[in-house]
């Protein structure tokens, strides 16, 4: 039983990588099913990151939105600071796919304490980048500036030319 | 869409363009 566990979170990988996504969210799914059986919250974990990706290229943006919050509750049980950033970097990227955008800049704040915290300076690039976004929708363009130009400060010391 | 639509786009863009080739490995 763990090893068709792992079976079907390669098969689901496999599909996803195809853009076979609903065949991918069906196999995800037995693995999350299977996970669950063994009380493994680290496959647990994977296989809700695994949904909500593959619910955002079906377009299923609140779907994708609570299979990313469970990824996140999970990553913060295990204490595992780097993938609770990816949830949240998620999480603010779907909900500004719903163009909900003060509850982007929540995720957004979350995930660039975190990459603040580890040192990670691409992540830290990115989450100025996406909340100077969020900021502008709202027309809050002070705050937009002051992310935009935090972005470009990173981006210089990273190298990033794009 | 408008302007700020697009702009608001970009990083989104950015991200689900790594997200199609990122998977959780068992």
């Amino acid at each position: 039983r763990p090893a068709q566990g792992r079976t079907y979170g390669n098969l689901g990988n496999t599909q996803y990588l195809l853009s076979n996504f609903c065949n991918a969210v069906d196999s995800h799914k037995m693995r999350l099913l299977i996970a669950k059986e063994f009380g493994d919250l680290a496959a647990e974990r994977r296989a809700y990151c695994n949904l909500g990706n593959a619910y955002i290229f079906l377009g299923e943006f609140e779907k994708a939105a609570e299979h990313y919050k469970r990824a996140l509750q999970l990553a913060r049980h295990l204490r595992d600071r780097a993938v609770e950033a990816q949830a949240c970097y998620s999480l603010g990227n779907t909900y500004t796919l719903l163009q909900d955008y003060e509850r982007a800049i929540d995720y957004h704040l979350k995930h660039l304490i975190i990459a603040q915290d580890l040192g990670d300076k691409v992540g830290e690039g990115r989450a100025c980048w996406s909340l100077g976004n969020a900021h502008t929708a709202l027309g809050n363009h002070d705050q937009a500036m002051h992310f935009a130009e935090r972005h470009l400060e990173i981006s210089n010391e990273t190298g990033d030319r794009c | 869409p408008t302007r700020m639509h697009v702009i608001q786009v970009d990083s989104v863009q950015r991200w689900m363009e790594d997200l199609r080739h990122m998977t959780e490995v068992e």
